[in-house]
């Protein structure tokens, strides 16, 4: 296990070298063992250097280009083993318009292997959905699923959501 | 692997059976707050078998089980199935792909999966040293075959965990799904909130992530 | 102590309740003592219930509702306790639409007595502004404050800060 | 008291002196991400007196000192100086409303803020019993007045606090915010991503929220 390891390790962090770059346009995504020598304990650390800006801990980063980089990080993982499919629930919170445009265009890529479900409140990512189901509760306390056609446009779904809320 | 349907019955907000067909590419979930989008994500991470109850953002497992409102009287059972269509065939029970390419465990995992374990038998795992590679119970799934996972849970604390109908072990379940990102450290499900904490978590935590793909 | 202790705790309960039911349209909250002989020692439990759902651990609460209870417990802690100014950093990202406008309108009505300061990337929340400011790096890695002229509707700033950037 | 007027040099990405006029009413921050937005929150907390590195996203205090970029050198120093109008008087220079209504404080009061405490002085709160109440030592306002408070921290580690130009001591200020949910448990600045962990938090940090109102 200590090859497999380690051959895992060496793909996801090329990939998310890859993938770190077409989020934010540029920059240095990487992944590092705290602990050369002892790969099967040594936790990871992450290295996130936006385009242009002194390489500083990922802690100093702002709220959406942290959401950015862990991106990065778990489609990289993805790409590596993919999954049969994908759940993200309101990951596009913190990001502003562009970073949303940036993030379905590479989550529109990739979902011809997988499936992706992603919650949102944000109409920019409903617009890139294929389909759209709606959640309501006509009844206080219990949940109900509203059936969508899908050749609508999602200003128009969400219209019926809401008024059915 | 591909995501045909979602059933949940008594799960959290969902009190009447609903069912949640999947199509290809991206499906946007929406909603206003409070009305059952993230209790969706909940039924997934639970029916492929979710252990900690604080995971599920509740106190105890109980939890996930209707509760009631003004007009209904809480439920005695959840219950939460997925089923997936194979989109190639998964040879051995193992939708991660054979971990190990050793002839042996292909072979394992075919007679395994010839007899699946009748619930009362102890498991194996609990004696001798452990098999070279842990031998999946479970069908072995030709291209447009359908598997149907399954959980169930009793006020009075009884659970099942079923395949296809049949009744079977969570390790079975998890063994069908390691290495796909959907069991244990489950990079492929990104719960409400956690992706801000993904990069200041510490770095065992992210270990588990690449140690799950590996 | 122990006497403006207690008498804060009750004075805020009260608005509690009250802001409570004012962001949610009804329902309870409540704060309650975990050692009510204690008074100077015991914790605080936060007893949540969204109108028309069963009284349930705060946990169970979707990640809207959880951030409008803690709205109304901030501001009910303000109307006891006035403070010159406010901070929120994108208090109103896990909110849909229609709870922003009651965030909005609530934040609106205590604007008078103290000014809020608020980040966010939610167009409706920067309608209810009465001022803008934007914040750009036309040099990476170096933030610039946009000066904004308060006459300008919200759409015209947000397109003057995104083409600025 | 109302805001009047933030100013910032060298701290974190604001490089070049920025001043923010504040206005009445609601003032909205916008901006792309990693803009600097929330470095404008954490200048606001680090002037009231923060003393964790931690809760300003840093590892250590320096951090927040500008660091440089491709084309910029780091710096030497970081300058925030806030600045307030009295709205009404503030008589013992309390801006929360005088904590006690025990005559002797305000005259106590009103003798230190007529002495100020010479840089060198050491603290009275070492030596003898704490004062019955702190006594702030702080200028008294009169409707209409201004008062500054600054920090400066050097790379080397020093660190100074201002009240209207003229070096304090971190207590004076933290006196002065008390009881205005600006100092210590601060209740009224809510950083990113703090919102949603209220509710979540242990009861004794939701009570420390109570206590500094009290
Ligand atoms: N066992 C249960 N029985 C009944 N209702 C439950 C149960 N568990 C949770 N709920 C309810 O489900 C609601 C939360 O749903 P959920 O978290 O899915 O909302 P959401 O759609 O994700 O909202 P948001 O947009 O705010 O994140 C809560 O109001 C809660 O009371
Ligand atoms: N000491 C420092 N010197 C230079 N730059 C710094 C320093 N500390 C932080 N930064 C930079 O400030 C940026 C973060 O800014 P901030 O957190 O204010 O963004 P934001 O506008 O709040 O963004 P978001 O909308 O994503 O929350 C980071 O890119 C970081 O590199
Ligand atoms: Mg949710
Ligand atoms: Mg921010």
């Amino acid at each position: 296990t200590r090859r497999r390891f380690r051959e895992a390790f060496d793909h996801i962090n090329a990939y998310f070298g890859e993938i770190f770059q077409e989020l934010f346009g540029g920059g240095r995504g990487e992944m590092l063992l705290i602990e050369p020598d002892d790969p099967l304990e040594s936790g990871i650390e992450i290295v996130a250097q936006p385009p242009g800006k002194r390489l500083q801990s990922v802690l100093l980063l702002s709220g959406g280009e942290k959401a950015m980089a862990a991106l990065a990080l778990i489609l990289a993982i993805f790409r590596y083993r993919p999954s049969p499919f994908c759940v993200l629930d309101e990951v596009d919170a913190p990001l502003d318009e562009a970073n949303i445009d940036r993030f379905t265009d590479k989550v529109r890529a990739m979902s011809r292997q997988t499936q992706f479900l992603i919650v949102t409140h944000n109409k920019r990512t409903m617009e890139a959905a294929d389909s759209i189901y709606g959640v309501t509760m006509p009844e206080t306390g219990v949940s109900k699923l509203l059936s969508v056609r899908f050749d609508d446009k999602p200003s128009a779904v969400t219209q019926a959501i809401s008024s059915a809320a | 692997l591909r995501l045909d349907k979602l059933e949940l019955r008594g799960f959290k907000s969902f009190c009447d059976t609903t069912q949640v067909i999947f199509h290809e590419g991206v499906t946007a979930i929406v909603g206003p707050n409070g009305c059952g989008k993230s209790n969706i994500v909940d039924a997934i991470t639970w029916v492929l078998g979710e252990q900690s109850a604080k995971h599920l953002r509740g106190g105890k497992m109980e939890d996930v089980i209707f509760n009631g409102t003004r007009h209904r009287k809480p439920l005695g059972m959840a219950e939460v199935s997925l089923t997936l269509t194979a989109v190639q065939d998964v040879p051995d029970g193992c939708a991660g792909g054979a971990l190990d390419d050793d002839p042996t465990s292909a072979l394992a995992a075919a007679n395994a999966a010839a007899n699946p374990v009748a619930s009362g038998e102890p498991s194996s795992d609990a004696d001798g040293p452990p098999p070279r590679r842990r031998a999946p119970r479970l069908p072995q799934l030709l291209a447009g075959e359908k598997i149907t996972i399954g959980r169930r849970l009793y006020r009075s604390g009884d659970s099942d965990y079923l395949i296809n109908g049949r009744i079977c072990r969570l390790r079975d379940i998890q063994d069908f799904f390691s290495g796909t990102g959907l069991s244990r450290a489950h990079y492929a499900i990104i719960e409400q909130g956690r992706i801000g904490q993904i990069l200041s978590s510490k770095p065992h935590e992210r270990r588990a992530l690449i140690e799950e793909a590996a």
